[in-house]
């Protein structure tokens, strides 16, 4: 559903932060 | 010149009547154009610093249709091809404005980058008030993906448009091959000592973990037991999907063991650990826990999103490395990581998105 399409590009992006820094 | 004039000048008439009529989505898309476009001309106090006006006729058009037609998916075109063309003109003055360097192939995927990136991070400002406001701006989820798939199209065909243009009208003036490194990057890199003299002193990547590698090799083995317990689980329900998942996972985690077999290949036990991790969390959510927990995607997504993010990093570095026209100094990297991950990001949602409506249509 949207709730999980939206918390799993959320979360992507988190991990990404955090490996980026 | 004029004609870039003329058509800075429409679309300031098209933020005012957007204003007018309170179609707030063109007022900002317009002020995005007309920041972009005359950043560098107020910065230079020159009026003649431009770009070509046959880009920013691509953005009149588009903001013009999505304001005279209301169906939506041309409102989806126009709105991110809007966003592909600021992307456009921000690749070109990254590139002559800052140290980073671009050349053609790679400004067309940084166009298709930002704009997936835009179009994720407006339905994540979206979906956030929609929450907390109690607001309805994304209708649904099915809305939602058509709308990540038209900014996905609209970013690669623009960026492969503007691509074409480019190499039309300017055959030698933009860096198109890696054949002729820049004046200016020649002199920027005997500033800098060559990037392997400090790559000696970070550790390896199965430094960081604190863990002998005998060890990690040995967990990496009991996430591999792990992976294999899902598959039993799989069978035992009966369910072809957690099987499925289970035995890609496995391939996965022996990739690294594949390639090593090539002598020119060598991989950090580290990393090796890392990408079975992210496949072990994914088995284990498949198996069981996506179902019975509401949270356990979170830590999966982040998980393997920083395992895109290293795929990314390895990606840009080897460009960065091995093609003399492009350079990428650290801060401009971190930018491309994430553009990296949310575009994957997009592209995961929609792979998802085309599988489960195949499975419907084929019962």
């Amino acid at each position: 559903g949207l709730d999980d399409t939206m918390t799993d590009m959320l979360f992507n992006t988190f991990g990404a932060i955090v490996v980026a820094t | 010149g004029a004609l870039c004039w003329g058509l800075l000048a429409v679309i300031v008439l098209v933020i005012a009547y957007d204003l007018w009529t309170s179609g707030y989505v063109g007022v900002v898309l317009g002020i995005g154009v007309l920041i972009t476009i005359l950043g560098p001309s107020i910065t230079h106090r020159s009026m003649d610093v431009l770009v070509p006006w046959q880009v920013l006729l691509v953005a009149v058009v588009a903001l013009l249709a999505r304001q005279a037609i209301g169906w939506e998916p041309v409102q989806f075109v126009g709105n991110y091809l809007v966003i592909a063309t600021i992307a456009l003109v921000l690749a070109v003055e990254i590139h002559e404005h800052t140290r980073v360097e671009m050349n053609r192939p790679f400004a067309t995927v940084f166009v298709a980058m930002v704009t997936m990136a835009v179009a994720t991070v407006w339905a994540l400002g979206r979906w956030s008030v929609d929450l907390v406001l109690g607001t309805g701006f994304i209708p649904s989820n099915e809305a939602l993906m058509w709308e990540l798939i038209a900014a996905t199209a609209v970013g690669l065909g623009a960026g492969v448009l503007f691509d074409r243009y480019f190499r039309r009208i300017t055959p030698k003036e933009l860096p198109s091959s890696d054949s002729e490194p820049s004046a200016e990057r020649n002199r920027e890199s005997e500033d800098e000592p060559p990037a392997d003299e400090h790559e000696h002193d970070d550790p390896d990547l199965s430094d960081r973990f604190g863990l002998s590698e005998r060890r990690q090799r040995q967990l990496v083995r009991a996430l591999q037991l792990g992976i294999v317990a899902t598959i039993g689980v799989g069978l035992l329900e009966l369910d072809l999907s957690i099987v499925l998942t289970g035995i890609f996972s496995l391939g996965v985690t022996f990739l690294p063991a594949i390639l090593q077999r090539n002598p020119r290949v060598s991989m950090d036990v580290g990393l090796v650990l890392w990408i079975s991790t992210t496949v072990f969390l994914h088995a284990l959510g498949t198996a069981y826990l996506y179902g019975e927990t509401f949270w356990w995607h979170n830590v999966t997504h982040t998980v393997s999103g920083s395992l895109v993010a290293a795929i990314g990093y390895g990606t840009f570095r080897g460009i960065d490395e091995y093609t003399s026209a492009v350079r990428f100094p650290s801060r401009f990297m971190f930018v491309l990581i994430v553009l990296f991950v949310v575009s994957v990001g997009v592209l995961w949602e929609i792979m998802e998105f085309a599988t489960d409506g195949l499975m419907l249509a084929l019962g």
